[in-house]
């Protein structure tokens, strides 16, 4: 067999270099170089693919600067909501969540879903108790929030409330 | 959206796709992210995908499996099947975004159809490659 094959993402969209800054794009390349460092350190050891994107994209969601986690944007309700899939080449088995607070890594509880219950997708209540039994650490409202995704939200209430016009794309973006 | 794809030494496949949705989304939408065969998609003998972007025209046209179909009925390549998908398939349907694939021989690709889509990914024996913009 050959080697090894990492790769990551950080979302998509409307990225405006001149509003990209050096240091904005320094400290965005420090957030993928460490996530992708997290994931190809279970690899180089002989780790599973599993563990690797499990690995990876937790660094992501510790990160605020990309949309998960730590730096999921909010709701029209003022509230967040996570999803959060994983899936596994070996055998097709899944296991995901929907619309969850709480866990800091929602990635984990996806993976809790595929290896300790014969469901694949799992909202509500039952997720969060899932998260409880797996031994998953939780985060607060403090923990998750992050000013320039409120700011983010409040400039898409107005903008709706001034009926503005608004065909950027990278707005329906997940 | 964040999201990683893998092969492992064994050859082993795997992928994870996590988000916070949209800005101001309605309380209780859902995108492609935690769909199987949408954001997120892996077998061992076509590839692993995980997507960003519009989500709910990357569940319409089921992004992820539609990029393995294509390399399975087709014999399309990796880079193929995704860049079809990415350019032709979701592009002209208000699919703006990206995603990342690896196949079973550890091939990755990583097209997008926006500005920009902040990605990194590295193969044993080779330096990590880090983007942001088209390069």
């Amino acid at each position: 067999m050959s080697g090894y094959s990492l790769a990551i993402h950080g979302g998509a969209g409307t990225i405006l270099k001149s509003k990209m800054t050096p240091e904005k794009e320094a400290a965005y390349r420090e957030g993928l170089s460490t996530a992708l460092e997290a994931g190809e350190a279970v690899l180089r050891k002989g780790g599973s693919a599993m563990d690797a994107v499990e690995a990876a994209v937790c660094a992501l969601e510790d990160e605020p600067l990309f949309n998960s986690g730590r730096g999921a944007v909010y709701t029209s309700a003022g509230a967040q909501e996570m999803d959060a899939c994983v899936m596994d080449g070996r055998d097709r088995s899944a296991g995901a969540v929907a619309g969850i607070f709480g866990p800091k890594n929602p990635i984990r509880l996806a993976r809790a879903v595929m290896e300790r219950t014969p469901h694949v997708l799992l909202i509500g209540p039952r997720a969060l108790e899932l998260a409880q039994e797996a031994g998953l650490e939780f985060g607060d409202r403090d923990y998750f929030f992050d000013q320039k995704r409120w700011d983010a939200l409040q400039k898409t209430m107005q903008m709706r409330e001034s009926g503005e016009e608004d065909d950027d794309p990278a707005r329906r973006h997940g | 959206t964040v999201g990683a794809v893998a092969r492992d030494r064994d050859g082993n496949l795997a992928a994870a796709t996590s988000t916070g949705g949209m800005t101001a989304k309605m309380p209780g939408r859902i995108g492609d992210t935690p769909i199987p065969g949408a954001g997120t998609f892996a077998d061992n003998a076509t590839c692993a995908v995980s997507a960003t972007g519009h989500g709910e025209v990357f569940i319409r046209y089921t992004a992820g499996a539609e990029i393995a179909a294509r390399m399975r009925h087709l014999g399309e390549t990796l880079e193929q099947a995704a860049r079809h998908v990415v350019m032709e398939d979701l592009a002209p349907n208000d699919g703006s975004g990206g995603l990342v694939a690896v196949d079973s021989e550890g091939n990755i690709t990583l097209p997008f159809n926006c500005e920009g889509m902040y990605r990194s990914s590295v193969r044993e024996g080779s330096d990590p490659e880090t983007a942001i913009y088209a390069e």
